[in-house]
């Protein structure tokens, strides 16, 4: 479903190259569920947001479904972002003058909902994170945790075949975020393959499979 | 050296009161160490908000060193929340067009020190939290955990002696963590106090004194 062959994205920065991550070679499955760890600034989010076709690699090629990413136009590459990938930014990226449920609305603009089934399904997802209270509540009336659960709500809308989500409980205490856990492998055991970013050890065990990223590069890919 | 009297935070939203901290009475003396936790949307980034002079309450009291802060104007109100407290925001709240460097050395600039000596002390604090390679990177050339690093060494540059920190480990690996835990602890021991925000049962731990908020009150304040 995913292929990398020697992936590489480098920075230009201050005059001198960095390279966030190099030569990465990866291969991930149909309904596959994997972990990817690894210390802060070692390339963990480069690498999603070049799976998520948010960004371009400087070389090496990315497959997805036998495609190769970097021949997508649109209109077909904003479908792979919409339709097929659900993506859960570290930084959440919602839009502040939206409420939460415009939001997690937008992206069914993509799935000829009529506006009437656009609200009943982002309501539905808001309701599954916990936030049926805070619909109409913007960004900046939100908590650290709530924005996060309206990213994830907004990822899961499309039923992604794919579910990309960096780091996606980092600001939820353990009860919320074993409930957003039990979504993901919900949404896993429908069928769909999901890569989750995660420093924490037990989010990294409930994976099938963990990859770890150090300076740019796998330094592990081992079944769990 | 912190008490709060009866202290509510009222929001109207949608036409209706939302109550996001009722009645809450909390104490601390100087040199404690308090972890702060609770549910997603419990109220303390409203509570640690107030605590750093950075809002107002909508009713009841708060004593910082004996005075009445809503008593406190401008420029002893931003020298207390410059000089005496520091803030690591759960957001992170960097300036983006400055760099790392600048970033931290902005609130030196109530430290009354030279530049040559703000440039230096900034650049030791980025050091202490692991990112001397990252000193002239802006925060969008950046991840997720070297911004919050620099959130953190920017509240730490002033030497505070209150540090109110408001989940600062919720996008680092363990290994980063430990290090930052490390650093509070250092401060804490010079005789500084510290309110640490976490939904990290292994960063309570490490604090002396563990009060919990839920639905806006406190629910137990144990001692560790
Ligand atoms: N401007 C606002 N208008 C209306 N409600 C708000 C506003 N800001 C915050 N709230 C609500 O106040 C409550 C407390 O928010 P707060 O940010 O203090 O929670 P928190 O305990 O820090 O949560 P988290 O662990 O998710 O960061 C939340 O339920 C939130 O929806
Ligand atoms: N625009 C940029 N210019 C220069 N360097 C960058 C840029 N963006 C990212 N970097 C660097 O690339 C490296 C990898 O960043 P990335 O965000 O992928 O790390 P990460 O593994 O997600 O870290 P974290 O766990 O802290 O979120 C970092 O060292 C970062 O400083
Ligand atoms: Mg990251
Ligand atoms: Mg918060």
């Amino acid at each position: 479903l995913i292929v990398t062959e020697n992936l590489c994205k480098t920075y230009l920065i201050g005059g001198q190259q960095l390279m966030a991550i190099k030569n990465i070679n990866l291969a991930i499955s149909a309904n596959e569920y994997v972990a990817l760890t690894g210390p802060s600034g070692s390339g963990k989010s480069t690498l999603m947001n070049l799976l998520g076709a948010l960004d371009s690699p400087s070389s090496g090629t990315y497959w997805l479904n036998g495609k190769d990413v970097s021949s997508l136009q649109d209109p077909e590459l904003a479908a792979v972002r919409n339709k097929q990938i659900g993506f859960v930014f570290q930084t959440f990226n919602l839009i502040p003058r939206f409420t939460a449920l415009e939001n997690v609305a937008l992206p069914l603009l993509y799935a000829n909902m009529g506006p009437e089934d656009r609200i009943r399904m982002a309501t539905e997802k808001l309701c599954e994170v916990g936030l049926s209270k805070r619909l109409h509540h913007k960004p900046n009336e939100l908590s650290g945790g709530q924005r996060q659960r309206v990213a994830i709500a907004r990822a899961l809308v499309n039923n992604p075949t794919i579910l990309l989500a960096d780091e996606p409980t980092g600001n939820l205490d353990s009860k919320t975020s074993d409930d957003i856990m039990d979504l993901f492998e919900n949404l896993h055991h429908a069928g769909n393959t999901i890569v989750v970013v995660t420093h924490e050890a037990d989010i990294a065990q409930r994976a099938l499979r963990v990859v770890r990223l150090t300076d740019g590069q796998i330094e592990s890919d081992i079944i769990n």
